[in-house]
């Protein structure tokens, strides 16, 4: 409980820093391994020129994600929990700092990529304006109902790899369902980070609810 | 540091009971949806009537899994953490009070299903005489650099999903080397739990140290 009570207050704190700034922070969260990255990758390219995009990327190691990221040219943050205990998840004090390595005053929008794991990170606010949960079709259907929590907490699901649908037992309808039975109105954008196939209704609300802090 | 103290002289209990009864233990780990429970129905299975197994399956939510296991005639035992704080591992505690739902007498084999999770179930010893990580292709090659405690701890590595290696960008030699790297004599079991394919090596090694604990 006093954990989490002392980051709710940081996490305040950088709400109010981020909002003063102008800036949108969006935290995307999922298993390791269902595309966060690569949908990051796509997203970046498709907003380069008409968004001004940062990005702290959170792992227990390596600066993989980090180096894929900054080859779109936006600034990028790692945080790697490993030298501190390697954290599951990134809390509001780490956030406060990695973004202070970031210029806030020449960005619209903060992308804040968790690290991989549908459990801890959909407990601590990190000061973010939305949660975003991306869930890969390789998963099976029944994640949403085994980790309600995350779920719950998010503002729009993405189920990625359709792609890969012609190869799966995979029964979306019952996926789909699952997702609204723990959170009805949940947006849910079905593409494949890896075609690029679905990928506009994404950035269409993404970009709306930049517009919508403005 | 205190949590981990009482954890494992729990955890050191657990053990000495398990070889008094002469059950040998496995705890088996991954992320969400790698197919832990597909391969383990698989395995119970193939072992029925040469070995007698029981289950023990960590989940937050749902009882899927466990009915799941169930159908294939083994003692299984469910655990949900989401009424007790939605712990994302499970601690000897709560094995030695879910193994006391089992007849311990009447096993060879205990499977623990650990919470979908690629990070903390690391951390907590419970009792087990060997740990079991499963990764999926799915996810990528990169997972073992970017969550090394698990791959370290792990006696053995199960690749699964080879059948849908025809429809990724998948590089499995690279896989490979990234578990060597971090673990440099584990075995590595590349299999389907979908289609049984490579089941074999992996039903070999489980039977073989099954009969070394004995
Ligand atoms: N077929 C297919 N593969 C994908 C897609 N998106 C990502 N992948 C693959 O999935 C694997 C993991 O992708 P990442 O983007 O690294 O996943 P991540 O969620 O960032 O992983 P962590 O940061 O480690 O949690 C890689 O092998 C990607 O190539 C997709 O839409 N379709
Ligand atoms: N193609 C393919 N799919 C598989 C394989 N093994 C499991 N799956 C699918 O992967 C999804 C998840 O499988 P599960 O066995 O439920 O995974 P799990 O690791 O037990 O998941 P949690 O208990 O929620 O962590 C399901 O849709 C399975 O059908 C495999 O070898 N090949
Ligand atoms: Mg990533
Ligand atoms: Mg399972």
């Amino acid at each position: 409980e006093k954990v989490l009570g002392a980051n709710d207050a940081i996490a305040a704190q950088n709400r109010a820093w981020f909002r003063e700034k102008g800036v949108f922070v969006i935290n995307v969260m999922s298993s390791p391994g269902s595309g966060k990255t690569t949908l990051l990758e796509r997203t970046l390219a498709a907003l380069s020129g008409r968004v001004r995009a940062g990005v702290i990327v959170g792992d227990i190691a390596t600066t993989h994600d980090s180096e894929r990221l900054a080859r779109s040219g936006a600034p990028v943050v790692q945080i790697n929990t490993e030298p501190f205990g390697g954290d599951c998840h990134l809390a509001a004090h780490v956030i406060r700092e990695a973004a202070s390595g970031l210029n806030l005053d020449d960005l619209d929008l903060l992308i804040v990529e968790n690290v991989g794991n549908l459990v801890c990170p959909a407990e601590f606010d990190i000061g973010e304006d939305k949660k975003v949960v991306v869930l890969s079709v390789a998963e099976g259907e029944d994640k949403p109902l085994k980790y309600p929590l995350m779920f719950r907490v998010c503002d729009a699901a993405v189920l990625n790899k359709v792609d890969l649908l012609p190869y799966l037992d995979y029964n979306k309808p019952l996926a789909l369902e699952n997702i609204r039975r723990i959170h009805p109105e949940i947006p849910v954008f079905e593409l494949s980070a890896k075609t690029g196939q679905g990928l506009e209704n994404w950035l269409a609300w993404l970009t709306g609810q930049i517009k919508t802090k403005k």
